[in-house]
């Protein structure tokens, strides 16, 4: 509660990075299932 | 003027997010209103960062989700790959639940959320654990894995067979030693029983018969695990018979296209997966969310709705 707009700024900033991180991650692995399904099907 | 200390090097990140009122402050304001304008902006911040936060859990147990049924998918495609034969192509139940599950995983793809709705529990993660591990056992019940459930399973094969041949045999890449025969009430051919070639030190019996409604068809019903080398491991061998040899070598060469279409897309998604673990891992906070996410998943899902 006690962190200065610079340091929520750059809190902020690391947390979409992560977020951006991760939802390549998920795209990927959705899409690797998806492969991976159609090929069992 | 603006009246952006410039202090933070990710401004430039964010142009679009940064708060209006800062910007169009001019420096004739007391510094009172830019202490007033800095709290605003921490504030609208703390919502920024609190949504972001929020989003960030969400995919977090979205990726979980998805990674969990990849990962349990995959695992059901190299046992199919190693075990399927092409002689053998029909299978009582396990390949009819082949088909259901994945009808069951791809629930979520839109907006990537799970529409399982099954009970939850504080045990989840263990009941859906156990789900996969029945998943799994149904799937490689064709051939049993671990002597654990020697006893236990038992599975059955169904074999199209030239209705002049009476020899019953089924060959599935194992040699065997018919050790009897007899003739059941239920059915006019007779059923035949083989011992593993390697028993007594391999204790996986087979029982071959006709299929009384559909004579055209041999039902191996098959007992117990192999302790020993299987199919594949036995093309190469020069002591296997001349009939087992020819067979079992097709097999491996059915094996082997099958493994070649999908050799490239596994070793991809394999390459991926390890990438996605060894970020998971290095990720300590996210190793935490996806422990979980696991657990909870179902929970926060109910309670979402």
């Amino acid at each position: 509660k006690d962190k200065s707009a610079s340091e929520l700024r750059e809190e902020l900033n690391r947390v979409n990075s992560e977020n951006k991180k991760i939802k390549e991650m998920l795209a990927t692995v959705y899409e690797n299932y998806y492969a991976l399904h159609h090929h069992l099907e | 003027i603006s009246l952006n200390l410039n202090t933070n090097p990710f401004d430039r990140s964010f142009p679009a997010k940064l708060p209006k009122e800062e910007i169009k402050v001019s420096t004739s304001a007391g510094v009172e209103r830019k202490w007033l304008v800095k709290d605003k902006s921490a504030s609208e911040l703390r919502e920024e960062l609190n949504r972001v936060n929020s989003e960030n859990k969400k995919i977090k147990e979205m990726l979980a989700t998805v990674y969990e049924n990849y990962y349990a998918l995959h695992h059901h495609l190299e046992k199919l790959q190693s075990r399927k034969s092409p002689e053998i192509d029909h299978i009582e139940q396990p390949m009819k639940k082949t088909k259901q599950d994945p009808e069951e995983f791809l629930g979520f793809p839109n907006g990537l959320s799970s529409g399982k709705t099954e009970n939850s529990s504080s045990n989840q993660s263990h009941h859906y654990q156990q789900q996969h591990e029945q998943k799994n056992q149904l799937l490689s019940c064709k051939r049993p894995v671990t002597d654990s459930f020697n006893k236990a399973r038992v599975s059955t094969v169904y074999v199209p067979a030239d209705s002049s041949d009476t020899s019953l045999t089924v060959k599935d890449g194992y040699q065997w030693r018919k050790y009897g025969q007899k003739v059941t009430r239920d059915n006019p051919s007779p059923r035949a029983y083989f011992r593993c070639s390697f028993a007594p030190s391999c204790p996986v019996k087979k029982k071959v018969q006709r299929s009384a409604e559909d004579p055209s068809i041999l039902v191996a019903t098959y007992e117990g695990t192999h302790n020993h080398l299987g199919p594949n491991a036995s093309a190469g061998d020069a002591t296997s018979q001349a009939g087992s040899s020819t067979v079992t070598l097709d097999m491996v060469h059915g094996g082997q296209k099958l493994g070649l279409e999908t050799n490239e897309r596994r070793t991809m998604q394999e390459v991926l997966v390890q990438q996605m673990a060894s970020s998971l891992t290095n990720d300590s906070n996210f190793t935490a969310a996806l422990a979980t996410a696991i657990t909870g998943r179902l929970l926060m899902e109910q309670s979402r709705t």
